[in-house]
């Protein structure tokens, strides 16, 4: 696993996050339910919770663009780059964008499947870089194989409990 | 334009397009933090993805170059 430089990270035990766009591709609760269960395969591993918030400002803004959409890193069309999120911190911090281009699923059929990508993205937006193992969610090239039961692997979980320690199994 | 020695037996536009993604994903040396040549990118590329650090395009580098991925750099300031 890698650490992005300077290794930063949320200092609250609870981090907000609001969805502000979605994509045409799958319903809306669908897209709401594949983020909380994203974030909750983060959450189970260290003592951090989310909160979602509908209005307002929050730590980590989820949304879905295409081409050029005001952070200086546009989208490029459909396939290579499918997103992207930037380190913890204020504005910009934590938010976590996907290519309005690429045609998102929910592993049903053929196409991007959004679980695991935006289990990858808010990794970034919780502090880790990239890894090189190949099996792990934080490796950089999408691998359309995830079985059914996707989960972070050893070197994930290695990873994001060396920014924010281990979960109390209360 | 002459293709570099770097490029191997690819194309023109392979090989710019293998430039583009260096600059995009790998944007500073790992270790001293400085901006490096397309040659010191590739080695780093390589290394990143434990692939021999030749410097060289390969098909196997070119294959990793054309999968989807996340666009957030492998080694970033």
């Amino acid at each position: 696993f890698s650490l992005m430089p300077n290794s930063p990270k949320w200092h609250s035990r609870t981090v907000t996050y609001r969805i502000v766009s979605y994509t045409t591709d799958l319903p809306r609760f669908l897209v709401d339910q594949i983020v909380k269960r994203a974030l909750r395969m983060w959450s189970m591993q260290i003592p951090l919770n989310f909160k979602r918030v509908s209005w307002g400002t929050a730590d980590i803004i989820i949304g879905f663009a295409r081409g050029d959409h005001g952070d200086n890193f546009p989208f490029d069309g459909p396939g290579n780059t499918l997103g992207h999120a930037f380190a913890p911190g204020p504005g910009l911090g934590g938010d976590a964008h996907f290519d309005k281009d690429e045609y998102w699923t929910d592993g049903e059929d053929s196409g991007v499947n959004f679980l695991f990508v935006a289990t990858h993205e808010l990794g970034h937006s919780l502090g880790l870089g990239h890894s090189s193992v190949p099996s792990s969610v934080m490796y950089p090239t999408y691998q359309g194989d995830h079985s059914e039961d996707f989960s972070l692997t050893k070197d994930d979980i290695a990873g994001i409990q060396k920014l924010y320690g281990k979960r109390n199994k209360l | 334009l002459p293709l570099s020695q770097e490029a191997g037996e690819v194309t023109a536009l392979q090989w710019e397009q293998a430039q583009n993604y260096l600059r995009k994903f790998y944007l500073h040396d790992s270790k001293t933090k400085k901006a490096t040549s397309a040659v010191d990118k590739l080695r780093e590329m390589q290394k990143f993805f434990g692939l021999p650090e030749t410097g060289k395009l390969s098909p196997r580098v070119m294959e990793i170059m054309q999968k989807p991925r996340c666009g957030v750099p492998d080694v970033a300031e």
